[in-house]
């Protein structure tokens, strides 16, 4: 996949940046 | 000892007027509230004194599993306006505000941009974005050799780097978004259009008459 080769689009996975976390109880 | 007749909310220390948060931002008077609700929660899972510190916002994100965590971090960094080591309520509102909906697409890349620029020098470096990449295997089951890194920074630079002088400034990053808007999906929180139904006891704790907008 080109996103592979995109350095924010896999930092972008981290967990630490899933806000939505927040909402989810 | 004097005798204060004081509301649950008056006792948390960076509590903020509704309304006043809500003439600031993308949240209704309604909405403002149902946050405190959430606020709350986070604020009191560790030290009930009103505000959210770096191990209770963890413990938020990573629902009760304690972990240290390099983007976490930089993102309770930047909720943390007044550089105090805790996000008060209008910090907390502020901040999510960004990631609501209605929000212009140039302050979500302003603060993504903020978000990748590490140590504030103005400019995203590639040694950030190194330390990120490394930081993300360590915290996923991928494993990638050095070499492999090196080939994704340079492709990613190639592409974001317009002057390949080795750093994306603020004019390359908006571009590069641009042109990359999944990039940005980390900035918009649908939930934050239904926090009013995700914390419906806002209601009973209301400081406002007119609910209803």
């Amino acid at each position: 996949r080109p996103e592979s080769m995109n350095a924010f689009a896999l930092i972008s996975r981290s967990q630490g940046f899933n806000l939505g976390n927040l909402f989810e109880k | 000892m004097g005798c204060f007749a004081s509301t649950a909310k008056r006792q948390h220390p960076g509590y903020e007027d509704p309304v006043r948060l809500a003439s600031q931002t993308a949240f209704s008077v309604s909405e403002v509230e149902a946050l405190f609700e959430l606020f709350k929660n986070i604020s009191g899972s560790v030290i009930d004194d009103g505000l959210i510190n770096k191990e209770e916002f963890q413990l938020a994100l990573f629902k009760n599993q304690r972990k240290e965590n390099l983007f976490a971090n930089r993102i309770f960094d930047l909720f943390d306006v007044k550089k105090r080591g805790v996000i008060d309520f209008g910090d907390f509102v502020r901040a999510l505000n960004v990631f609501h909906p209605n929000i212009p697409m140039e302050e979500k890349n302003d603060f993504s941009f903020k978000l990748y620029d590490m140590d504030g020098t103005g400019f995203i470096e590639r040694k950030e974005v190194k330390q990120m990449l490394i930081a993300l295997l360590g915290e996923s089951e991928m494993r990638l050799s050095d070499e492999i890194i090196e080939t994704i920074l340079d492709k990613t630079f190639s592409d974001a780097d317009a002057n390949q002088d080795g750093k994306i400034d603020r004019a390359e990053w908006e571009s590069f978004v641009t042109r990359n808007p999944s990039l940005m999906k980390i900035m918009t929180l649908p939930y934050l259009k239904d926090i009013t139904t995700t914390f419906p006891s806002f209601v009973f704790n209301s400081e406002v008459d007119d609910l209803v907008t």
